[in-house]
């Protein structure tokens, strides 16, 4: 829903990653295999 | 070029014969056979025409009878049994020898040569020169192995080496991508810290400015 | 075993000697000799006894004498000239020939051993054994080379293989380490944006503040 989206957007930046959350190596990998064709 | 065989004659099967072929490059520009039991000697020499007859005799294309002659001869490619040999010194002439060799197929077999030979007066010389071209041939064969052989431990050694740079270089990449993480968590961290107390902060002040219109 | 060299007696230069030694095992426990000029053979042994008493005789240490023994009648470790042979059909038996070898060092030569050796009464046989076991000796060597050869060839594929794979093991490293970067910038980038905006928010808010107060 639009406020879901609007939360999130808040909350984690486009690539999915936390803006305020500590990240480690799981979650960083996790983002960046989400990120394919970088480029 | 020159080559001896061991061969087993159909019609005197209990004696080991040598068959010494020596020819110039090309087996078809015709041939020398020296044939020895290791007493007696004889010798013989098929032309380069009497090749040709014999092919066209045969109705063979003549390459592929030099063939046929090379695997007879020369034992080349293995000699299944496919070929026999015979010897006759019923001849009139003491001193002469016939010489055939035929291919079997299935069950029937065809003459691919024949030729009489000369007995030698002096075998010794003739035997003699063909162990020594044995015995050339192993040097040269003991020579190639060791080449073969040294070549071979190169080889090992550099695929040794380059076994070793290959695990190096997986071993490097996995240190490398950890190095990396750590260091974008660490930095990525420092700035998800930022953003908390930025929030905080502005937090803070939105409270402040709510009060402060409240108490207006 | 059995090993066929050839030899020039100094005694007889102009003539090639074949010298076949047959051993069990280990050559110090004794050995048979044949010796053939390509027409007569003669034969003879030495026993286990004569070479330990030789040895003694020369005040050698026996492993020492048999590795000469190895030396000069098996060719091993290459034959530079440093042994010469004698061969004497002088003796009263005209059947039996004397045969000597010797090692010479710079300016003396001391014999290393000497054995009366028997003529054959049938040497072809002698003589046909020995060009058997040189051909058969070929056979082994040629089966060794090929087979050193397919060896060679698998481990130059292997090498190649291997060379392959790290080369693509290189790029994959430099690949990982770019797009990594790429990826935390694109990341690290959104939280500086973030912070920017946030800087940006907190200023206004803390401006808003100052203009309540202000007003108040």
């Amino acid at each position: 829903s639009p406020e879901t989206k609007e939360h999130f957007a808040c909350v984690y930046d486009c690539y999915g990653d936390s803006y305020t959350v500590d990240t480690d190596m799981v979650q960083l990998k996790e983002v960046f295999s989400r990120m394919n064709n970088v480029g | 070029e020159m080559k001896v065989i061991r061969i087993h004659p159909v019609s005197d099967p209990h004696t080991t014969y040598f068959l010494q072929i020596s020819w110039q490059k090309d087996l078809g520009t015709g041939f020398e056979v020296v044939l020895s039991d290791g007493k007696a000697a004889w010798n013989g020499r098929v032309s380069k025409e009497e090749i040709s007859k014999e092919a066209a005799d045969m109705e063979m294309d003549l390459e592929k009878y030099v063939g046929e002659l090379r695997k007879v001869l020369l034992f080349e490619g293995g000699h299944a049994d496919t070929y026999n040999f015979h010897i006759s010194k019923e001849g009139m002439n003491k001193d002469y020898l016939q010489f055939s060799y035929e291919k079997n197929l299935k069950d029937v077999s065809f003459r691919l040569g024949s030729l009489m030979l000369q007995e030698v007066s002096s075998p010794a010389e003739i035997i003699s020169k063909l162990i020594s071209h044995c015995l050339d041939c192993m040097a040269g064969l003991e020579a190639k192995n060791e080449c073969l052989q040294r070549e071979n431990e190169t080889l090992l050694s550099d695929l040794n080496d380059i076994q070793g740079q290959l695990q190096k270089c997986v071993e490097a990449k996995e240190k490398l991508e950890n190095e990396l993480y750590q260091r974008f968590i660490l930095v990525l961290n420092e700035k998800k810290a930022k953003i908390r107390s930025l929030n905080k902060s502005l937090k803070e002040a939105e409270e402040m400015v709510k009060k402060s219109n409240q108490a207006r």
